[in-house]
């Protein structure tokens, strides 16, 4: 059964889709069978390793799994990309009571032979992101340290509660990281200890730096990894994941 | 009829928030009426200037405009707080057919008294965003000059023109504001050519810079024109609102 992680926090651009493209390169150069799957209707998670949206959302087609994937440019990694159409997100999301299900079966079917699924989750709290917490093992908050970011805290906790508490499900919190972590800034600096005072141990010792790398990179349709290999946000990516790695 | 600013677009984290509590406020202060409607479930328009989200949106209360202000520190601005609640956003949002005419109506004759209204969206393309873009005269679209808030610009187009098409609409394109400039990336001169390449006249001439000021007058529940008037962050929004006012 793998590691099914789900990136995820309603508060937009705290880095969840260069948290999930960064993480899953480091996890599949590291050995790791890994799937990517871009839930989030901006197929920021596509197109940033190069590849193109498509029409149809793979979990609507119901195609077998190996008929979606992309090939990407790293060895051990697969994408399952992302759908700009809305009416096929929102009927994913909205329509049919059996397409959670679905989304909840495939999880536990079709992904068996890898070790970690990521999921990257669209800005909001609704049905979308709530069905790939229900699907997941363990939920991914990146954050950033700024005020706006503590705030909506509250309500992404209030959920994966409510989805913790549902009968039969696995969830797990897996972790928080610090994004775009700038240590000349005292606001960095108090959000780090509010953070930790607040959520301990759950909390990765490591930070990712705000690094020029990070954003330019998904322009070239690469990872930081291969676009920028001696960065300091690369090599933040490779120690975050030897820490995930860590907490089996 | 005032002048109905819709602050939207989909890409997470671009500044949307903070080009309407900062705007609205130098309007007010330019002698302006102006009242900023918080429609993000997040409520950062809310709680940046000092303020509790409510219970219930007024929108919903059906209660007469005067009853969900709150007095504000600035002379001449009102704020209708958001609120965090799914559901009652859901159902203003999914259900009832007649809520989005509500908002469509409410944005016609409650608001009458004012020179300019602001509306802060939530960072998606859902029926909130465009109720709001049907309630307004004009959208107003924060783009930071990174790779990845480019990606999601056609998806917003679209929608926007899709709004412009329905009968009676009066909504035009207000303007596009390049934010969190940092003028030693080359990242951002590219995304600031590209975007002036494709839109022209429409881009602000008024960038606002990268300032820690900025992302740090929240946390006091001030606008940075109050709690940093001097920084050059202040400035560039008393700029933009020189050019806002200008172009009638
Ligand atoms: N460590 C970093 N250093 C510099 N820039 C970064 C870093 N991490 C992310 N960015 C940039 O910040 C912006 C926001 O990041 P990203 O798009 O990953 O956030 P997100 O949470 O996925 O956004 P959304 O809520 O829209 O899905 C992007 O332009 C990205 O390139
Ligand atoms: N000019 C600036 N300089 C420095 N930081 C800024 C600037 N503008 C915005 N920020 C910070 O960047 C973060 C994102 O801005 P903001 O929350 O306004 O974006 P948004 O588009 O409203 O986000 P969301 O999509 O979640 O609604 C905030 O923490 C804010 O304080
Ligand atoms: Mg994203
Ligand atoms: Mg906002």
């Amino acid at each position: 059964m793998p590691r099914i992680m789900c990136v995820a926090n309603q508060k937009g651009g705290v880095g969840k889709t260069t948290t999930a493209i960064n993480l899953s390169v480091s996890l599949a150069l590291g050995g790791q069978h890994t799937l990517l799957i871009d839930l989030d209707p901006q197929c920021n998670a596509t197109t940033g390793l190069g590849h193109e949206a498509t029409d149809h959302h793979p979990l609507l087609t119901h195609l077998p799994l190996e008929h979606v994937l992309n090939d990407v440019t790293v060895e051990g990694l697969d994408v399952m990309p992302g759908s700009r159409r809305f009416d096929d997100i929102h009927s994913l999301a909205e329509g049919e009571a059996d397409a959670l299900v679905r989304i909840q079966r495939f999880f536990g079917e079709d992904v068996r032979e890898y070790d970690f699924v990521l999921i990257d989750c669209p800005p909001s709290l609704g049905v979308l992101t709530e069905a790939a917490l229900s699907g997941s093992t363990e939920v991914l908050m990146p954050i950033q340290c700024e005020y706006f970011a503590m705030e909506g805290l509250t309500q992404m906790i209030q959920v994966i509660r409510r989805v913790m508490q549902q009968p039969g499900n696995q969830l797990e919190f897996g972790g928080i990281v610090l994004t775009m972590y700038d240590h000349s800034l005292e606001l960095t600096h108090e959000v780090d200890a509010e953070v930790r005072d607040f959520f301990g141990d759950i909390v990765f010792d490591t930070v990712v730096p705000r690094d020029v790398s990070v954003s330019e990179a998904p322009s070239y349709g690469r990872s930081v990894l291969q676009y920028a290999p001696r960065s300091r946000g690369a090599r933040s990516y490779v120690e975050l994941c030897m820490e995930v790695l860590d907490r089996v």
